[in-house]
């Protein structure tokens, strides 16, 4: 199976 | 105070077209050398979408001091749709208010609209987005990469992105079956017929379709899209709309559990 990840597991918050 | 003109309003028209299915409510940000940005997140924080509009894109820009601007993006899209495609677009917000104003032109000047957003506070999220080098650059037409994902969507719900010296590989896979499409650089002096593949490394990811097809909204935005992908990195999908500015969209991949 894929899982889908996060975009806010790649870019920090700011 | 701010105050930004576009004499082609057509374009705030399609970038707001561009956003607002993925994008709910939104902080637009007025820059004074900046110009006039966007980033959201869609709702479940898969794909974020980073737009600009730089300030020397206007016919007249004057922003005193940035000015955050809370939106609706749906209530935005049914007051830009009172404009024609031929109007030019004044946005108009003061420091302190609590509402950004649209004035709508028509080429000869004989019809004047304003309309009025009510403003809203909104909680986002900033993210910070390194410049990264990324190990493949395709550029291609963007009515093609719209068709390509339309296209595996009736077949598939994701599609994986492999890049070699061979050319870029999209493929899905569904229930009726599978799906492959392969595109070859080529040597168009065409511009718009254009697809060139930078390979640094060869790449292999996967992506929802259903995100991908939201992001070919900006289509109309230019004749060409830019993607690039790196090994374990979200995609960028950017259209760039020349001296105006441009809108990318990011997308995480697919991971194997």
């Amino acid at each position: 199976a894929t899982g889908q990840r996060t975009i806010s597991s790649f870019f920090a918050s700011t | 105070m701010f105050e930004a003109r576009l004499t082609e309003g057509a374009i705030l028209k399609k970038v707001l077209d561009s956003v607002k299915d993925l994008v709910t409510d939104a902080n637009f940000e007025a820059d004074p050398t900046e110009g006039f940005k966007l980033q959201a997140m869609d709702s479940s924080h898969v794909s974020l979408v980073s737009l600009k509009l730089h300030a020397d894109g206007f016919a007249h820009y004057r922003c005193d001091r940035p000015l955050t601007m809370g939106m609706n993006l749906a209530n935005m899209a049914k007051m830009l749709k009172c404009a024609s495609n031929e109007d030019a677009i004044t946005m108009k917000a003061d420091d302190a208010g609590d509402v950004v104003a649209f004035m709508f032109e028509s080429p000869g000047q004989e019809k004047i609209s304003d309309f009025e957003l009510k403003l809203m506070d909104i909680d986002s999220e900033h993210l910070g987005i390194p410049d990264t080098e990324y190990a493949v650059t395709i550029r291609m037409p963007s009515a093609e990469f719209k068709r390509i994902c339309s296209d595996l969507a009736t077949i598939g719900d994701t599609v994986a992105i492999s890049v070699s010296k061979e050319g870029v590989k999209f493929s899905t896979t569904g229930d009726i079956g599978d799906a492959n499409v392969t595109l070859r650089q080529n040597s168009e002096d065409d511009k718009e017929k254009m697809i060139s593949i930078e390979l640094g490394e060869p790449v292999n990811l996967t992506f929802a379709l259903r995100y991908l097809n939201s992001f070919t909204k900006a289509t109309p935005l230019s004749d060409q899209v830019v993607i690039r992908l790196s090994p374990q990195l979200p995609i960028v999908v950017q259209y760039v709309v020349v001296d105006v500015g441009y809108i990318s969209y990011y997308l995480a991949p697919k991971i194997e559990d």
